[in-house]
């Protein structure tokens, strides 16, 4: 309950009028920012429990679940990093929504299962090169390619689901042609005017 | 130099050969629209007068010195990215302003994702930056704003429902705050066209002309407004200015047929309000074995 407080406590204070409109003195919003963040990890640290115990007696060894608070520049270190990873979606509305997600990641193929096993539908979107893009000022920390993109449908209100993520290279004994073909199938067309 | 769409099935969204938006097509009816990335100059220090004293612009007092806004650029590189489930054109207007534009297969709305920042005060003036989309939708001076995401309120340009208005600020006297949607419609029977913008975060909005509303998206001032702040709002300190990035879902709708606007807006508000999360676990084991 002390984890839900802290996320409490710090969005009461969040209500101030300075901060809702953006009027605060400098220091005050980067104070403003501390405390959310740190606040926002120990709400982190009670969903990763709270979850855990959801999952069967025995499963506790599985690694604890992370969060990725810089999904907005597409800089997420286990998606970037991992050839096979689990992403649950928590649906806070309280009815069913369909939404889209993206996942910076490396290029590759990639295979996404819903909770039953079926494939969906994915496509990999190339992020705009730092050319164009001042990407270095943007996510100095981020090795991501391009963002994986599927479509994570009915999720439950007040619920959630859990999708199974796999690059390909590292599904054994998957033939070269799948893989050809899969990539085709995700891929995207990308058109640059020419300068 | 090329005209560019992309489309998702639902809607399409047109380019022109400028690299700008320049219509829209919803169920087969095009809606001509512009949309852009435009800044006002911000008021300096020393302009008192008889009858106000010195009032800059800053982090209290939105007060742009002039009557309009101005493009940042009337003309954008691109690059377009078409695939099975999301389309996307990405428009460079300068090495400091730059959005993604998104449709997604079977979505209603567009997605607008800006990247604004940092401003260059190297001119010595304060910018405001907005996001301004224009459409022929004869709204008569009227438009309408959510208030604290809750009740959507009627607003008219140049006008106060108690008192009689004396315009002396025709811009910023017609900002009003924007914590979920703005939007304008041609029509009080719900049978018209409507024009929204949904957004992320409260930001300040308005409907200038009929047709039109904008959403302002970043600002950097150079002087302390003296309403008691005490220093411009100029982050980091005296370094380079933030960068800030954002999302609006566009929606354009040429045929209410009786809906009422906020009956398609709402979903969308309730959408980017309430995203869902996610949280992430590696994991070495095959799908059956995690399963």
């Amino acid at each position: 309950q002390n984890l839900i407080d802290s996320l409490r406590r710090s969005m009461g204070e969040a209500q101030h009028h300075d901060a809702v409109a953006g009027t605060e003195k400098e220091h005050v919003s980067q104070d403003y920012r501390l405390r959310l963040h740190d606040s926002l990890v120990d709400c982190q640290k009670d969903v990763g429990n709270s979850f855990s115990q959801l999952l069967p007696i025995g499963s506790q060894a599985l690694p604890p679940q992370e969060f990725c608070l810089h999904l907005n520049v597409s800089q997420c270190a286990i998606t970037e990093s991992s050839s096979r990873f689990v992403t649950t979606v928590y649906n806070p509305r309280s009815h069913e929504v369909t939404t889209y997600v993206r996942l910076p990641v490396m290029n590759g193929v990639y295979t996404v299962l819903d909770p039953d096993g079926s494939e969906l539908i994915v496509q990999l979107v190339p992020l705009v090169n730092a050319a164009l893009r001042s990407i270095e000022t943007e996510r100095p920390k981020s090795s991501a390619t391009h963002e994986l993109v599927f479509q994570a449908a009915s999720i439950p209100a007040l619920g959630h689901k859990t999708f199974y993520i796999v690059k390909s290279s590292a599904r054994h004994g998957q033939q070269h042609s799948t893989i050809t073909s899969s990539r085709e199938r995700q891929s995207t067309t990308v058109r640059m005017a020419e300068a | 130099g090329e005209r560019i769409a992309v489309s998702n099935g639902k809607l399409s969204v047109n380019f022109d050969a400028n690299g700008l938006i320049e219509s829209v097509v919803v169920d087969g009816v095009t809606v001509m629209m512009s949309q852009n990335l435009m800044w006002y100059a911000g008021m300096n220090e020393g302009n008192a007068n008889s009858i106000f004293d010195d009032r800059p612009s800053g982090a209290y007092v939105f007060r742009p010195n002039g009557t309009d806004a101005t493009p940042i650029s009337t003309q954008a590189t691109l690059i377009v990215q078409t695939g099975a489930l999301v389309s996307e054109v990405y428009q460079q207007f300068s090495d400091w302003a730059s959005q993604v534009v998104r449709v997604y297969k079977g979505q209603s709305d567009v997605e607008i994702e800006w990247t604004v920042g940092p401003i260059p005060v190297g001119d010595g003036i304060g910018k405001e930056i907005v996001s301004r989309v224009t459409t022929q939708i004869p709204s008569g001076g009227r438009f309408y704003t959510d208030s604290n995401g809750r009740q959507t309120l009627l607003r008219r340009r140049d006008f106060r429902p108690t008192w009689t208005l004396d315009v002396t600020e025709p811009v910023s006297g017609n900002y009003y705050p924007i914590n979920s949607h703005i939007y304008v419609t041609d029509s009080e029977q719900n049978a018209g066209a409507v024009l929204a913008l949904v957004n992320d975060r409260s930001q300040g909005g308005t409907s200038l002309k009929d047709g039109q509303i904008e959403l302002m998206v970043h600002r950097r001032l150079l002087y302390d407004d003296h309403f008691g702040v005490g220093e411009p709002l100029n982050e980091p300190g005296d370094g380079p200015g933030l960068v800030v990035r954002g999302t609006h879902y566009l929606l354009v709708n040429p045929s209410l047929a009786g809906n009422h606007p906020v009956s398609l807006i709402r979903p969308l508000a309730q959408q980017m309000f309430m995203r869902p999360w996610m949280s992430f676990s590696a994991t070495s084991l095959s799908f059956t074995n995690w399963k």
